[in-house]
């Protein structure tokens, strides 16, 4: 949705660079399985294309002549120390092995739940969210959000399916898209374009 | 219980 809205209007006004590149490093972190295990052909293909389109926006916000221009630094202030200092400590003393692949794959899992806020601070900032910026913040919640439905199918379906980490972590991310969700359904009834409050 | 499966979510 994202690529698509970049590409299609040539901009990426109110999209947040900080967020799509902390999405680029937590699935660099979380994917480096790719080298050593294999699940299953869809798994694959969606870690290659989670990969894939995180680089590709990053590179058109940065690089591309025409969509750069309309990136918003100066309002795109989140600090990403702020986010990736506290992950990285959490992940070296919570984890559930002391390995670097595992450490770096919980890293991920932290910082996946907390990479949303660049985003949400630049929206609260923006007068005019897009449809398509709004619907693909919408989309990025539910797809966690989602996934909470499935660990409760897997926890009474599965034996041996305990992922304490995976599951804080993602009540916490889609929590952490509540208030987004509250305007973005009052906006929908309403059929008025997305505005959070300041 | 096994602690540790293969990470198979994306």
């Amino acid at each position: 949705v994202l690529l698509l809205k970049i590409r299609a209007t040539r901009s990426c006004r109110g999209i947040s660079l900080k967020t799509q590149e902390l999405y680029a490093l937590v699935f660099i972190c979380r994917y480096l399985d790719l080298f050593y295990s294999y699940i299953s052909l869809y798994n694959t293909v969606m870690k290659v294309t989670y990969l894939a389109t995180a680089f590709s926006i990053v590179r058109y916000m940065r690089f591309d002549k025409v969509v750069r221009q309309t990136y918003d630094k100066e309002q795109d202030t989140f600090r990403y120390i702020f986010l990736i200092a506290p992950c990285a400590l959490l992940a070296l003393v919570l984890n559930h092995r002391f390995s670097p692949t595992e450490v770096l794959w919980t890293f991920s899992i932290y910082l996946e739940a907390v990479a949303i806020l660049p985003q949400l601070v630049l929206m609260q900032r923006t007068q005019n969210i897009d449809n398509l910026t709004a619907n693909y913040v919408a989309l990025l919640g539910a797809y966690r959000g989602f996934y909470i439905l499935n660990w409760i199918y897997r926890f009474a379906t599965e034996k041996h399916y305990r992922q304490w980490i995976v599951w804080i972590s993602g009540v916490a991310q889609t929590a952490l898209y509540a208030d987004f969700f509250y305007y973005y359904a009052l906006c929908w009834k309403a059929n008025q374009r997305l505005q959070l409050p300041a | 219980a096994q602690l540790l499966q293969d990470h198979d979510e994306l």
